[in-house]
């Protein structure tokens, strides 16, 4: 199966 | 103070259609050059980046940076009294305004409507995007692509997006089976809003899940086109252009193999 990544493991809070 | 006409209160309209499902309370920031909203989904999966620029309207006026945390809900109830061919103004205090005014006036000029809307307080986390290169742009018609996730959403609840040098192919997988649907590169283009173009530097294979990309196309009415842009192992980009002053960008995580 696949897992939902989420976006801030790609973006870096502010 | 902030200030700011939009000849055509429409647009404002379809701006709101095309995130309040996606963030439920999204801030707002003012400055002197544009409005900008950045927000998130509750799962934090998906991000909508909204920029219009102050050339968008008739009058613009921000003496101070202003940020308007807006509950989308309650801005939309006031939107749904607009005609599209209305002149939507919104007013706001420039030190930590508690609301926002919005009138609304006719084409005629006979008919003025004016709303006061309670801003919200919001605690959220803004993210950096970083600059990125993608491996493949794939520009197409915003009708088709949303054609595309309404459809696929009938197999499986996710959509496998592989781009190679001449077609992008969108798979999706379930119960019933398999849907696989190619487009391929426009060979000659007679309508730019019609043609596929594929601009890929390496090949890509990404899986998304249907359920936000369905959302994001909920921002179709805004241009022709949609802009997807992928990398392996990072989010994917959908780019709707507002005309030439601004646009409304959706980025989505990948699901990736466990």
């Amino acid at each position: 199966g696949r897992k939902q990544t989420a976006l801030t493991s790609f973006f870096k809070k502010m | 103070m902030f200030e700011a006409k939009l000849q055509q209160g429409g647009l404002l309209k379809k701006i709101l259609e095309s995130v309040k499902d996606l963030v439920v309370d999204g801030l707002w920031d003012c400055d002197g050059a544009a409005i900008t909203l950045q927000g998130m989904d509750s799962s934090h999966v998906a991000l909508v980046e909204m920029l219009l620029r102050a050339e968008a309207f008739e009058h613009y006026r921000c003496d101070r940076n202003v940020t308007l945390g807006m509950n989308h809900n309650h801005l939309s109830k006031i939107l749904k009294c607009a005609n599209n061919d209305d002149i939507v103004i919104l007013k706001a205090a420039d030190q930590n305004p508690d609301s926002c005014s919005l009138i609304l006036e006719s084409k005629n000029g006979e008919k003025t409507s004016d709303f006061v809307v309670s801003l919200v307080r919001i605690d959220t986390d803004q993210l950096g995007i970083p600059e990125t290169e993608y491996s493949a742009h794939v520009k197409m018609s915003s009708g088709e692509f949303q054609r595309i996730c309404r459809d696929l959403s009938q197999f499986g609840d996710a959509v496998q997006i592989t781009c190679s040098k001449q077609d992008v192919k969108f798979s999706s997988s379930g119960e019933t089976g398999k849907a696989n649907i190619t487009l391929t590169h426009s060979a000659t283009v007679d309508k730019e809003e019609e043609s596929v173009t594929v601009d890929l530097k390496e090949p890509v294979d990404l899986t998304f899940a249907l359920r936000f990309l369905n959302l994001f196309t909920k921002a179709t009415p805004i241009s022709d086109t949609v802009t997807l842009s992928l990398s392996q192992e990072a989010p994917l980009v959908v780019e709707y252009k507002i005309g030439d002053s601004g646009h409304i960008r959706y980025f989505l995580a990948p699901k990736i193999q466990e």
